[in-house]
């Protein structure tokens, strides 16, 4: 049965759409079964694949509102990677879940392909509101993307409070998969200082791949590609292969 | 008597803290008297000016409840420039002013200090709330970072329709100062393809000066100082001293 993983980082700007296009992609790659779901009304994780924002009747708006998942997925120019898109639309249900709390309705939604792909990935707005909070309760597991830059130490307390509200409550199986720290510049000791201090912070909860701030993973989404399909060789195709691998290597002995 | 100026773009991690501080240092460093208003719960350009965030009794928190603005000015180590903090607290207001719409608030507890500064720079949240409702209110422009990146001119078009809705309604003196392309990466065409659209879609409105990725504009703050305090002859501190020539050189004409 698929495991879910949700990009987690209430910060904007952090890396969520870059990791949830590239893990998606270097995971089916590896030949594993693969559904991104755009769950941000800003859709990113759409245009960055080079899909147009889909209307009401289409993407993870129709999704929320009972339309079948098997009619709303499209496939990728990677095999074994589909995607289900994201637009404006979806920023309704920020509002229409608050009046009627409902955790659950991505969860249910996402019930009739869990036997058929291996990893289901969610990538949500930057904010802690229904949507996230949707995504956070259909979840097996949270990735945390971590730029290491001195500002962004901040929001981190504020997270873990959020996922540890979450298991209390909707979704006691949701564990923090682990913190990807990413865009760290190579030429600097900031990337350094801060990639440790997070490490001291949560302890064994940090991954051990490093993603490089490297201009190939922002000129990417500019042609609809992951990184590997716009150029492979790049230190950024190359390091979310290798976390993927390391991602793959984690579940097996879990 | 003082301009007021707002840094403004609900997307996160675009450059609106670090256009703040050190476009308040450049101002200064050029003869300017500046005070600097942190309205941001993060709290990001007072730390990223070397001071602790403040409780409730002192900072902008303290300010929007009525505590005189003499009391709450710190000096920094730029001379001509002084800093109103900012803490969690600040967060509480986003719904106290919710349910009494009060957008005068920050305009009317700056009025005692106009006549001594010549510019209030105002750094708000990433979001279009009622903080940065009551930041656009009290502003007379506003400026706009933008990362010469794909994904940054999404937001763009929201922006302004809450600018025309903010025109339209509690502030019809708000200008558009201008839109800042930041972050624009020397080796690639992404920025300058990113820079020749936004130019395209906003004539006259974009700013001669880009400031480009630099990482001495990502170490200062860890360090607590502007980046021309941190290291002047830097890509960064330079692009930022040019543009606040820019910005006095445009005002000089209006
Ligand atoms: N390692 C990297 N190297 C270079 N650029 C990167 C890297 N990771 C992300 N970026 C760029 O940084 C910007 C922000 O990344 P991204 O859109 O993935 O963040 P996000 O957290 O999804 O943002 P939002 O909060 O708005 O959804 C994008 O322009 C992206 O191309
Ligand atoms: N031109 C630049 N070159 C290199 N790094 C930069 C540049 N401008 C900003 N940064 C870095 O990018 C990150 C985001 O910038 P900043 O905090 O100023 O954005 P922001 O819009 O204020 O974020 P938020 O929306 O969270 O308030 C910071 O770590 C900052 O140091
Ligand atoms: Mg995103
Ligand atoms: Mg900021």
């Amino acid at each position: 049965t698929a495991k879910i993983l949700a990009l987690a980082n209430q910060k904007g700007g952090v890396g969520k759409t870059t990791t949830a296009i590239n893990l998606a992609a270097s995971l089916a790659m590896l030949e594993k079964l693969v559904l991104l779901v755009d769950f941000d009304p800003q859709g990113h994780s759409t245009t960055g694949l080079g899909f147009p924002k889909p209307d009401h009747r289409a993407g993870a708006f129709a999704l929320m509102k009972g339309a079948p998942v098997h009619a709303l997925m499209l496939q990728t120019e990677v095999p074994n990677l589909q995607v289900i898109p994201a637009g404006k639309d979806l920023a309704q249900l920020e509002f229409e879940l608050y009046e009627l709390p409902q955790l659950q309705v991505l969860r249910d939604s996402l019930r009739p392909v869990m036997d058929y792909y291996e990893y289901i990935i969610i990538d949500p707005p930057p904010s802690l509101g229904m949507i996230t909070l949707n995504a956070l309760t259909a979840a097996d597991e949270v990735i945390v993307p971590m730029p290491c830059e001195f500002f962004a130490l901040d929001g981190l307390a504020e997270l873990m409070e959020t996922l540890h509200r979450i298991q209390g409550g909707p979704n006691p199986r949701l564990q923090l998969g682990g913190i990807l720290l990413t865009m760290a510049e190579e030429r600097t000791n900031l990337g350094a200082a801060v990639a440790q201090e997070v490490r001291q912070a949560f302890p064994g909860k940090v991954f051990q791949t490093m993603i490089p701030r490297n201009i190939r993973l922002a000129e990417a989404p500019s042609h609809g590609k992951p990184v590997a399909f716009y150029d492979l060789k790049s230190k950024g195709a190359q390091s979310y292969l290798s976390f993927a691998r390391e991602w793959i290597e984690r579940d097996k002995h879990q």
